[in-house]
């Protein structure tokens, strides 16, 4: 972008190869050239360092603020509830998120919801074992919503202050499987009302313009509150967060940035911008 | 979606007597858009429209008597041209076993398609053994070692953490059950890992396996044409297989990673399940992509 001086259709056209080529859709992309070109237009822009600044700010303004307040948790517990289609990074991100709050003092239980995948109740029991903290689990093939609903007693008389519930990948146009964690949800909600009380969609950072539907199926069934966009250690920039948070006005809550325990970090929109456009 | 988008661009284009450059160039800017949409990646999506340009130019489609018409048949013909061939088989050992490396991106589901490409070959005839070679991510073995126990067919991983010698003494053990065929399960890795995309290039050294197939999720927007070019140069993978294709994504990566590539797509997985595998069909992904 540097290179050239002038902003011109030519330079316009580049933009647009970026943001198409990070994965912010068609749509998203012509709404945020078209922002950019009546800012320029209003503010007499001339040189492409300026057009440069513009865009990231116009990126970073297009997210919603965080939802979850890491250290004004008033319910005890306080229970998160992950979901996602199949092999994002939704049982990986437990762990990190697990060992953030243990090293914030919190104390943690992890619920091994997962009563359907090969071996996926063995993989939370490893990481919580690193993490070094309580996990309940029933046995492979056990309902789930049984696994939550003891989860959060056995939250309870412990004195956890999180409770961080796995769930089974699945595909949003799965509608049995959509029912099922509806009807997670429902028993959660009969041992607290308010509970759950943060709804994490789990994005993969590779995925292309699916994540929209993923997004909006979720949020039909059962809410969502915040995002966790995945994998970014790669080469895929996520951008089709930026059309979810526009359209459907959900914040990004984490990155994960790698596969080990630390690669987790909150979401900062001008960090974010910023390696859109590296 | 595309299909009605295009109803209206045809109606214009019907309308008029000819094909003029004008409205191939309009119903193509739909077309590329809805490509776009369909997660085909920006560059091939550009090379994409020039060929067809280029044919809609030609003295056939200005006679045509549904110009309009024409344009999609051509898009349409192009896709499956590009898409390849209707299943291509995969390679076979003069003596056995048979070694075929799995490979690919975290999470796109190549554990899950080691076993149905296990249950696939035993259906036809074939000794499978499964091999569990991800010696990082939690439980993998075990894993590995479930999808096998429910299928019936052998498992071979042990406690070490090495994958190249754990597929070494796979070997030994594929002949020792009279295994045919030995299918190498190994860890999700990215393609700008060195030290992972290192591991694979020794596994494929010393095993020299006869099939390596490049697993991509089937949703996977236009990153996939980094990882499938880096994969390629690094290990010259012979197939492709798309996962997740039991979705609603347009399925754009297929394109592209076969632009890219020019490997054929080889299986698409369309379910979680490990009899939900089915063999690839050129034209039914390029409906698909086009919507
Ligand atoms: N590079 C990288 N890999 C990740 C990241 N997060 C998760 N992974 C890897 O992605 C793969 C899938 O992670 P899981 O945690 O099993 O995903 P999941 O959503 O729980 O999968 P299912 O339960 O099968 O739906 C694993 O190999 C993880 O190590 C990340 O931020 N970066
Ligand atoms: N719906 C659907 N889910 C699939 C398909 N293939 C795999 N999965 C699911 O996707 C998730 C990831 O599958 P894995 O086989 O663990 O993926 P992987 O590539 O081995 O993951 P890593 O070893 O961590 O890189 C699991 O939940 C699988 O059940 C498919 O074709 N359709
Ligand atoms: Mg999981
Ligand atoms: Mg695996």
């Amino acid at each position: 972008i540097n290179a050239k001086k002038k902003i011109d259709d030519e330079l316009l056209e580049e933009i647009e190869e970026i943001l198409i080529s990070g994965d912010v859709g068609v749509e998203t992309t012509l709404e945020i050239i078209e922002n950019v070109k009546q800012r320029v237009r209003k503010e007499k822009y001339e040189e492409s360092h300026e057009l440069y600044r513009i865009l990231r700010e116009e990126v970073a303004g297009i997210f919603p603020e965080k939802q979850f307040r890491e250290d004004g948790l008033s319910n005890r517990p306080y229970v998160i509830l992950v979901i996602g289609v199949n092999g994002t990074g939704k049982t990986t991100t437990i762990g990190k998120l697990a060992n953030r709050f243990r090293q914030q003092g919190k104390k943690v239980l992890l619920a091994a919801g997962d009563t359907f995948r090969a071996a996926a109740i063995e993989q939370l029991e490893i990481w919580a074992q690193r993490v070094n903290v309580d996990l309940v689990k029933h046995q492979f093939g056990a309902d789930p919503g049984a696994v939550a609903f003891d989860a959060i007693q056995a939250g309870r008389s412990r004195q956890a202050d999180v409770v961080i519930i796995d769930t089974a990948g699945r595909l949003h146009t799965k509608v049995n499987l959509m029912e099922e964690l509806k009807k997670v949800q429902r028993v959660i909600q009969k041992v607290d009302p308010g509970a759950p009380h943060l709804n994490l969609l789990v994005l993969d950072g590779t995925t292309g313009q699916n994540a929209l539907n993923q997004a909006r199926q979720f949020i039909d069934a059962v809410g969502v509150d915040g995002i966790v966009l995945t994998k970014l250690d790669g080469t895929a920039k996520g951008g089709a967060v930026i059309g979810i948070a526009h359209q459907l006005k959900l914040p990004v809550e984490y990155i994960g940035v790698g596969e080990g325990i630390d690669d987790l970090q909150p979401f900062d929109p001008q960090l974010y911008a910023e390696s859109l456009f590296a | 979606d595309l299909s009605s988008k295009l109803e209206s661009v045809l109606k214009k284009v019907r309308g008029q007597g000819k094909l003029t450059e004008k409205n191939i160039a309009d119903s193509l800017k739909e077309i590329r858009r809805a490509l776009l949409e369909a997660d085909v990646n920006y560059k091939v999506v550009k090379n994409f429209i020039t060929e067809v340009q280029e044919k809609a130019l030609g003295e056939e489609v200005l006679r045509s008597i549904t110009p309009g018409q024409q344009i999609v048949k051509i898009v349409y013909d192009e896709l499956v041209q590009l898409m390849g061939e209707s299943h291509t088989d995969m390679k076979t050992a003069g003596i056995p076993p048979t070694i075929v490396m799995i490979c690919g991106l975290q999470g796109s589901g190549k554990t899950t398609f080691t076993g149905k490409l296990g249950n696939f070959l035993r259906k036809k005839g074939r000794r499978p053994m499964l091999v569990g070679a991800d010696v990082y991510r939690p439980a993998a073995k075990k894993q590995l070692e479930m999808l096998g126990e429910s299928i019936g067919i052998p498992v071979y991983t042990s406690p070490s953490n090495d994958a190249l010698e754990i597929c070494r003494a796979s070997i030994k053990a594929a002949r020792e059950k009279a295994c045919d065929v030995l299918i190498l399960d190994t860890a999700g890795r990215l393609h700008i890992d060195e030290d992972m995309m290192r591991e694979l290039e020794q596994v494929k050294k010393e095993l020299k396996p006869h099939e390596i197939l490049f697993v991509a999720d089937g949703m996977t927007g236009q990153d996939a044409v980094n990882a499938a070019k880096q994969f390629l140069d690094r290990l010259d993978f012979d197939g492709v297989v798309l996962t997740k294709m039991d979705g609603d994504a347009r399925g754009g990566a297929a394109l592209s990673i076969r632009a890219v590539t020019q490997r054929p797509i080889k299986f698409l997985s369309i379910g979680e399940k490990l009899d939900a595998v089915e063999a690839f069909h050129p034209d039914r992904m390029a409906s698909r992509i086009l919507g």
